[in-house]
């Protein structure tokens, strides 16, 4: 099962 | 001050209509390079970024940088009061507490003039890490509003899978199961039907559709999207407008364990 991941896994606060 | 003028009232009205359902409350950031937008929607999925250059305004003017926090709902009734050929100023003071919108028409002398109050949002911005992306995809956008939308009839969910041969969108959902390939492709008569596959090496992800569908809205603004890939990054689905303006969506994939 594949799981949605989350935008700010990826981009992180600058 | 702001003082930005657009030939067009059309262009604002769309990009608004793009992103209306995805975000609510946005900063527009104004300074002398143009205004900005940068939000994600409330499930965090997905992310929005707007770029209108100062050259896609004439004449434009901004002294000091301005955020303007605007409802999206109330921004778009104001803005289905312009004619899509008006010509829409957008002005505020240094530490506003409205935007003001006049629209003109070309035509006749006729002159409107709103304001809407702005908000205080504290919206934390993301860094987007500058990616050479393993395969780009430009495409018809009308035609890739058509996959998302045929697909999302049988499944929730798409697998983009570019190789050599091509890229290939494919679901499978509780009636049955589909697939579109696309070949690089191209019209010398009409390059707008142009497909064009730029890959490095193989990438194959999995995205929600329903979000590929919202972006999907955009397709008014560019007779092209882009689609840029890696493996287990978000995707990027560009709409590129006149003077390298530009409206974004980032869309975080689904992963297996």
């Amino acid at each position: 099962q594949k799981k949605q991941q989350s935008i700010s896994n990826f981009f992180t606060p600058r | 001050m702001l003082e930005a003028r657009l030939e067009q009232a059309n262009l604002l009205k769309k990009v608004v209509d793009a992103i209306k359902d995805l975000v609510q409350d946005c900063n527009f950031d104004c300074n002398d390079s143009g205004i900005a937008l940068q939000a994600m929607d409330n499930s965090h999925v997905a992310l929005v970024s707007m770029m209108l250059k100062s050259e896609s305004f004439s004449p434009f003017r901004c002294d000091r940088n301005i955020a303007l926090g605007i409802n999206l709902t109330s921004l778009t009734k104001v803005l289905r009061c312009a004619a899509n050929e008006d010509i829409l100023t957008l002005k505020a003071e240094d530490a506003p507490d409205v935007v003001n919108l006049v629209f003109e028409s070309a035509e006749s002398d006729r002159l409107s003039e709103y304001d809407i109050k702005l908000m205080d949002i504290d919206q934390e911005h993301l860094g987007i890490p500058e990616t050479e992306y393993a395969a780009t995809i430009s495409m018809p956008s009308a035609e890739f509003q058509k996959i998302c939308r045929d697909l999302m009839a049988l499944s929730e969910s798409v697998s983009i899978e570019c190789t050599k041969e091509g890229v290939k969108f494919a679901c499978s959902g509780d009636i049955g199961s589909g697939s579109v390939t696309l070949r690089s492709h191209t019209n010398v008569e009409k390059p707008q039907l142009n497909v064009e596959i730029d890959l490095s090496e193989p990438v194959a992800l999995t995205f929600s559709l329903k979000y590929l569908v919202n972006f999907c809205k955009a397709s008014g603004l560019s007779e092209q999207v882009r689609l840029c890939l890696s493996n287990e990054v978000p995707l990027l689905v560009e709409y590129a407008l006149s003077n390298n303006s530009y409206l974004r969506f980032y869309l975080a994939p689904k992963i297996g364990d």
